[in-house]
């Protein structure tokens, strides 16, 4: 099973 | 004051159309480079990047930066109100609470006006970090959005594999297993028909349809998409906006568990 990941994983706020 | 005349407006109809799906409000930073719009829907799943360079535009003046908040159904409702070969200007002044649209026709014999209120939207800004793409794919934007649209039937993800030999998608489900292939073009007559891939190393991941479907409705702004992936990375997909700008949106795998 796979699961959605979300930008916040890969962004940083700035 | 803020000014800023397109004559061929319907690139910002186009703009929004392909906006409207995936978010219901963001803001519009103006400055005197341009305009840029950053928003994630509501999920933080997905991300609409938009530029708009000054230069762009046939008239452009930004006294002082500004931000200006819009319910963008809004914006697209007033925006459909425009026809295709519609002059556009969008004018505000400083610290205004309102927008106004200007829609000219190209004989100058018919001029409408709308005006709509600003929203205060406390938006974080993300910082997307720079990074050289694993695989760079450019295709023709029509036929990326039927891709998407054929493979949804079959499931709720695409898988995207970038290899030398050319790029492959795919999506199983109940009805079966589609698989679609696309080799890099030997040679096109028209640059646009093209399928170009700059590969450093084979990447796949898997992407949600939906999220897909809802970016291929700036298909109608540029012949071509790119595609950018990296492993473990957000996919990028990319229309430009004439001359003027680009369109992105990025888009969060799916991670195996």
């Amino acid at each position: 099973m796979s699961r959605q990941a979300t930008l916040d994983t890969f962004f940083a706020v700035r | 004051m803020f000014e800023a005349r397109l004559v061929q407006g319907n690139l910002l109809k186009k703009v929004l159309e392909s906006l409207k799906d995936l978010l219901t409000e963001a803001s519009w930073d103006c400055a005197d480079t341009g305009i840029q719009l950053q928003a994630m829907d509501n999920s933080h799943v997905s991300l609409v990047s938009v530029q708009l360079r000054a230069d762009g535009f046939d008239k452009f003046r930004c006294d002082r930066q500004l931000s200006m908040g819009m319910n963008l159904t809004s914006m697209s409702k007033i925006l459909r109100c425009a026809a295709n070969d519609d002059i556009i200007t969008i004018k505000a002044q400083d610290q205004a609470d309102n927008v106004t649209f200007v829609f000219e026709s190209p004989n100058q014999e018919k001029v409408a006006d709308y005006e709509m209120k600003l929203m205060n939207l406390d938006q974080e800004h993300l910082g997307i970090p720079e990074t050289d793409y694993a695989a760079v794919i450019k295709l023709p934007a029509a036929e990326f959005q039927r891709i998407i649209k054929d493979l949804s039937q079959f499931g709720e993800s695409v898988v995207i594999s970038c290899t030398k030999e050319g790029v492959k998608f795919s999506a199983a489900g109940d009805i079966g297993v589609g698989n679609i292939k696309l080799a890099q073009t030997a040679s096109v007559d028209k640059e646009e028909e093209a399928v170009t891939i700059e590969m450093q190393e084979p990447v796949t991941l898997t992407f949600a349809c939906r999220y897909l479907n809802m970016f291929t409705k700036a298909t109608c702004l540029a012949p071509q998409v790119t595609l950018s992936m990296s492993p473990e990375v957000p996919l990028v997909v990319e229309y430009k906006i004439g001359d003027m700008g680009h369109v992105r949106y990025y888009l969060a795998p799916k991670i195996e568990d």
